[in-house]
Formats: structure tokens, C-alpha cells, sequence
């Protein structure tokens, strides 16, 4: 465990797939992986809208509390291993 | 539950699936288990049926692999995406892919299968107590050969049951060298090697030669994942180092420090300051069978379900006595129909999470360098691994030797002598033994046959393994059987091979390759298609045309160590493939090596 009170020096360790993504980047590569949104709805100016209604989409297909929000509920369920296959989609 | 669009689906209810490659995380018995396991979850409550072949193209081909693994649909290191799979469908269509990133076990941690010693191929027990000290982990303490051993009991100084742990040192995994041990060091383009290694591969698995110049012999596996060894980062498969250097601190553990994330890690040299190698330490890891069991359902044309408890939730948890959801249930029947099973009205309780006792191999004598303190290899009967792909379906219980008091040297003849997984099996009068040429531990058994073929009538006048599906086929007078592990089919009257009326009893097989074997009977051999089980055009011919100098009333005949073997009495001739015969002896002091 961290030791008590000495600042951790975070390290990337080489090799490592990705280095540490923000709530959303980690968000938008989700909602992107698994086709709860598209390239073209990642990329148009309404990202905030597209992406509420993304989340909304994602809380319902997996069975969480629906409030189009990033919150922690959805990003531990966004952290959480899986099976690869998109949800939607092809 | 959901399907995919179109309901894809299988048009046939008998489905086929390849292995096309392990992980080095488990056993291959291991994974075998657990991906039939997996398949026994559908077809037990569908007209499914699954088959595992070995070679060729498989309705559902299985494979192992990291990042980008040739679909276009990369992994990502270790946890998030842990497999994925395709809907049915021709090619790629059905097929299963696994994250080797990911620490494979059955759910509840690391699971190291022994094998030789004395423990029957159980898997360590951790902790044991080995000379008044407690261990966690496989130790080399008490041997001088470096072959690291665990105690499958609390207790090896009370219980001396043991076995060897995976280890390059015992044996590889897949390659060209039939499982055989590592050499060190060895050299691969001019470089010395004294351990495994990554270099020369893009997938990261680590492999060694299995002779002293991969230059020369290009003879190679892949090596084991011992118990210590670290999973992903940048190291696979190599052991922790402790004590290791981070960051000017020095550590004798895993630690989590450097880390956002809360995952303990090591380094794989002593500093990783300076040499950055490192990895991720044994965690609970994932189980196989769970995850297998929800992609075998994308396999089969389930989508992902929004039930939590689904086994087709996204989602990956661990579950220890699982069972079929009824929204998986629902789903699967919704494709496929209820098939013969018993309505389950309440989900019929599938096999739990614990492996079935494991299907061990054929026995096989331990190394035979056994230094003191370690006990003698007394009837070791642990597992070996058949290491060319094919895995042999093997005999779901071990066979035991029934009457070790019946001595193959006493016996004057065999009804049969065939080789099966590298072992000669000597049958006769419903008891059979087995003779390893290459671990030097002597004739083993006698066993019965009925044990471990079911079915046999206690004589029988030839036997051959199929090197492709490793079946095996067994004659006795005019009747034929093939066997599948414990599964068997017949018996068949010969004539459905289409032998003639005029054939009496066959009395040896010779296996010539791609398929095909010889049968002979009486003066004459047939040669036989094992794919569509049919004799070719052209047959019987005259055995003497070919087969000159060796006896025309063989009693047996088989082909071992390349070598064919025409035995009568107690004599044998024995031809090379150019049909040389270069030796005749005696069965029992040149085959059997009998005192």
C-alpha cells in the first residue's frame, strides 16, 4: 500500500497500453467502442447533447440509474471488464 | 435477451470447435475442460452438440491473443476487454478470441497443475509446509536439478504428495518439439540464450529451443508461465525479481506504488530504474469457463442481454456455483429449440464453477534424475500433454493399474501392441500395460481395458491411434471400434470399411500419414482413408510385394519410433521405411526391455 503521507510519484510505466485518460476520454472511447455513439456524433460541435443522450442510451442497455451523467456509478461500470462485442450495432 | 440482427444462426445442429492455440496462463488440460464445460452450458438445454477437432476448419475456431491479433479488433492490455466473438457465420463467423493480456484461472486465482511426481496431475496447495517452513509458491528447496515442485496437500512433510509445477524446464507448449523441455542455452541468430525469450515474435509469447542451436535445428516451444511469473506490462510471462528497485526505494513484494490505479505490479530485474522491465502480479484473474460460456453464446447468435444476471450481461463477475439465466435460456431456445433435455423449470443446475474432476492424460513416469529427499517415482501417473495441436481426448479417470502383480515379461505374446500418446501399450486377455520410450521408468500397469475403454471385449487382435484426431480404433475378429476419450462408436462390422467377406481377423495397423493407414490380415494389407473410414481402390494387396523378409503370419504389427514392427512368437523383425528389415529380436528384451 502507498506509503503513509510521502507523495506518490506517479509513473507510466512503458508498454503499457494508453496512458491514463480523463473521465471523458474514457467516456467517449466507451460510448464509441460499444455503439452507443458514432464517429460522425463524436465529432459534430453538439458533443455535450449527443453525449447526455449517449449515456442515457449506455445507463439503460446496462441496467444503470439513467441520469445522462458522467457519474461514478456509470464511470466504474465504464472501467469494469467486459466482453468486447459492441452492444449496438453490427 | 437480444440476437444479432437477422437472428443469425447455425443452419446445422452439430457443431465443431478448434483450439487453435493456449494461453501459458493454465494447463491445456485445464482450458480444454473449461471450454467443454462452457459448451455443455448450451447444448444442455438445446439440440446443440459440440465437437472439438484438431485440425482443419471448425464451425467455432478458438484462439488466444493480444492487442492486435488479426481481426482488426484490437485487446487492450490487461482487464477492460477480455475476449470477444463473432455471430454465426462462414470464415471468421462463429469464431471465439481471447485476451492473452488477461491472468486466465477458473475465477478464484492462480491454478498450477502438477505434473509427474506423485499427486496424479492435482494442483498445488498453497501454502505447504516442505522441511518445517511454509511456502506459497513453487520452490526448488531439496532437489538438485532446479525443477521447481510444489505439495498438493497442507503438508508435504506429513502426506510426501507432490508434483513438479509448469516450467520450461519440464516441457513446452505447441511448436515443433512435441513438448519437449527447453535447452540452455541455446542460440537463436548468433545470440546465446540461457532463458526463454520474445525476440523474434510480434505476439510477445515467450519460447525457447528445445535443442542447444535454433539456427540448426529450428526446433522450438513455448514456454509455461511458471507460478511467479507476471502478466502483461512488458515482460509476460518472465518471473518477478525481489528484492527489485523503484524509484531509489527498494522492494520485496508487489507494490501499487507509481500506480493510479491500485494494481500491484513488480519488477522483472533487480532494478526498474534502470532496466524498466516489469508486470502485473498474480491477481484472482478470470475465469476462463465463465468468459468462454457468454462468448460461446455470441458464437451461437445471442447478443448482449440488459439482465444483470444474465450470463450475457457485458459485464464481467465472477460467479462460484453458476447457472444458466432463464433470459439465456429463453434466448438460446428462441434460435435453436428446447432439444431433448428436461424442461428446466427451474434453471437445471450446471456444473459449478469448480473444474470436474480434470480428464488426466496417460500416465507418465516422472524425469528420472530423482535426487534425495524427494520420494522415488513409484507409479507416478501424472499428466503429459500431447504438444503438436492435436490434444488427445483423453480417458476421463486415470487408469489404475489393476493387478500389478500381472508382469508383461511373463506373458509369451500380445493379443495387440499399438503405440497411443507416445506410449507402447502391450494388450492382452482384457489387461493391457504401457511402455514409455522416452522417460526411462519401465512398463507400467497392467491395467484393464474395460476401465479404460469401455465397451472392448477383453481380447482384441489390433489397435492404431489416428496421429490427426488422436482417436483410437480397436479390431477384434471382424468388428471395429473407435474411441474418442471414453466415448465410442461401434461396434461396426469391417465390411463398413470395406474390407471383403474374405478378410479374417486384422492383425496390425501401420500408420503411413496424411490419414491413411495400413490394416493387414492374413497375407494381405488393405489401406485405409481414416477421414471417411473407407479403404482406397486398389486393395487388398499381397504383403510380401513390399513387406519382404518380415513373417507372413505376423501376430502383430505396428509402427513405433518410425520404425515398422512385425512380431511372431517371441521374435520380431523390424523394417525401416525404405522396407529394410535391420533388426529381428526378442520382443521381450529388445521392446520390452525385460531383465
Amino acid at each position: 500500500a502507498p506509503l503513509p503521507g510521502k507523495p506518490q510519484a506517479l509513473v507510466t510505466f512503458p508498454g503499457e497500453l494508453g496512458s491514463a485518460l480523463t473521465d471523458r476520454e474514457l467516456a467517449e472511447r466507451y460510448l464509441l467502442r460499444f455503439g452507443y455513439t458514432t464517429e460522425a456524433e463524436a465529432r459534430t460541435g453538439a458533443r455535450h447533447v449527443s453525449l447526455g443522450k449517449a449515456l442515457r442510451r449506455m445507463q439503460r442497455q446496462l441496467g444503470l440509474e439513467e441520469t445522462g451523467q458522467l457519474d461514478a456509478g456509470t464511470l466504474e461500470a465504464m472501467r469494469a471488464p467486459r466482453c468486447g462485442v459492441p452492444d449496438v450495432g453490427t | 435477451f437480444l440476437t444479432f440482427e437477422g437472428d443469425l444462426k447455425w443452419e446445422h445442429t452439430d457443431l465443431t470447435y478448434r483450439v487453435i492455440n493456449y494461453s501459458p496462463d493454465l494447463d491445456r488440460a485445464v482450458i480444454n475442460d473449461a471450454f467443454k464445460r462452457a459448451f455443455k452450458v448450451w447444448s444442455d438445454v438445446t439440440p446443440l452438440t459440440f465437437t472439438q477437432i484438431y485440425s482443419g476448419e471448425a464451425d467455432i475456431m478458438i484462439m488466444f491473443g493480444s492487442g492486435e491479433h488479426g481481426d482488426g479488433y484490437p485487446f487492450d492490455g490487461k482487464d477492460g476487454l477480455l475476449a470477444h466473438a463473432f455471430p454465426p457465420g462462414r470464415g471468421i463467423q462463429g469464431d471465439a478470441h481471447f485476451d492473452d493480456d488477461e491472468f486466465w484461472t477458473l475465477g478464484t486465482g492462480l491454478v498450477v497443475k502438477t505434473r509427474y511426481g506423485n499427486a496424479n496431475g492435482a494442483d498445488c496447495h498453497f501454502p505447504f509446509i516442505f522441511e518445517g517452513r511454509s511456502y506459497s509458491r513453487c520452490i526448488t528447496e531439496g532437489r538438485t536439478d532446479g525443477l521447481p515442485w510444489c505439495a498438493t496437500t497442507a503438508s508435504y512433510d506429513r502426506d510426501k504428495k507432490y508434483g513438479f509445477c509448469p516450467s520450461e524446464l519440464l516441457y513446452t507448449n505447441g511448436g515443433n518439439s512435441d513438448g519437449s523441455p527447453c535447452v540452455f542455452p541455446f542460440v537463436f541468430e548468433g545470440t546465446s540464450y540461457d532463458a526463454c525469450t520474445t525476440d523474434g515474435r510480434s505476439d510477445g509469447y515467450r519460447w525457447c529451443a528445445t535443442t542447444a542451436s535454433f539456427d540448426q535445428d529450428k526446433k522450438y516451444g513455448f514456454c509455461p508461465n511458471r507460478d511467479t511469473a507476471v502478466i502483461g506490462g512488458n515482460s509476460q510471462g518472465d518471473p518477478c525479481v525481489f528484492p527489485f528497485t523503484f524509484l531509489g526505494e527498494s522492494y520485496s513484494t508487489c507494490t501499487s506504488q507509481g500506480r493510479q490505479d491500485g494494481k500491484l505490479w513488480c519488477a522483472t530485474t533487480s532494478n526498474y530504474d534502470t532496466d524498466k522491465k516489469w508486470g502485473f502480479c498474480p491477481d484472482r484473474g478470470y475465469s476462463i469457463f465463465l468468459v468462454a460460456a457468454h462468448e460461446f453464446g455470441h458464437s451461437l447468435g445471442l447478443d448482449h442481454s440488459t439482465v444483470r444476471e444474465a450470463l450475457m450481461y457485458p459485464m464481467y463477475s465472477y460467479v462460484q456455483d453458476f447457472q444458466l439465466h432463464p433470459d439465456d435460456v429463453r434466448g438460446i431456445q428462441y434460435l435453436y429449440g428446447r432439444g431433448s433435455g428436461p424442461a428446466p423449470t427451474a434453471p437445471v443446475p450446471a456444473p459449478t464453477e469448480e473444474p470436474q474432476p480434470l480428464p488426466t492424460e496417460e500416465p507418465q513416469p516422472a524425469p528420472t534424475e530423482e535426487p534425495q529427499p524427494m520420494p522415488t517415482e513409484a507409479g507416478s501417473a501424472s499428466t503429459t500433454e500431447e504438444e503438436e495441436e492435436e490434444e488427445t481426448p483423453e480417458p476421463t479417470s486415470e487408469p489404475v493399474p489393476v493387478d500389478p502383480s500381472r508382469d508383461a515379461c511373463a506373458e509369451k505374446n500380445f493379443d495387440a501392441i499399438t503405440e497411443i500418446n507416445g506410449e507402447l501399450h502391450f494388450f492382452k486377455d482384457g489387461k493391457y500395460w504401457t511402455l514409455s520410450s522416452f522417460w526411462k521408468s519401465g512398463i507400467q500397469g497392467a491395467f484393464s481395458v474395460a476401465d479404460t475403454w469401455p465397451g472392448l471385449p477383453p481380447v482384441i487382435d489390433a489397435a492404431f491411434q489416428d496421429v490427426l484426431t488422436k482417436r483410437v480404433f480397436f479390431f477384434a475378429g471382424r468388428q471395429f471400434w473407435v474411441f474418442s476419450g471414453k466415448s465410442v462408436l461401434g461396434p461396426r462390422g469391417i465390411e463398413k470399411l470395406g474390407i471383403g467377406k474374405d478378410a479374417g481377423r486384422i492383425t496390425g495397423a501401420l500408420q503411413r500419414g496424411r490419414g491413411k493407414v495400413l490394416l493387414f490380415s492374413g497375407e494381405s494389407y488393405w489401406r485405409l482413408d481414416v477421414k471417411v473410414q473407407r479403404v482406397d481402390k486398389g486393395y487388398p494387396r499381397a504383403t510380401d510385394d513390399v513387406f519382404t523378409g518380415v513373417p507372413l503370419d505376423a501376430r502383430n504389427v505396428f509402427l513405433y519410433q518410425d520404425k515398422y514392427h512385425f512380431c511372431r512368437g517371441s521374435f520380431y523383425w523390424r523394417m525401416t521405411p525404405r522396407y529394410q528389415v535391420d533388426r529381428v529380436g526378442y520382443v521381450k528384451y529388445d521392446i520390452l526391455q525385460c531383465p
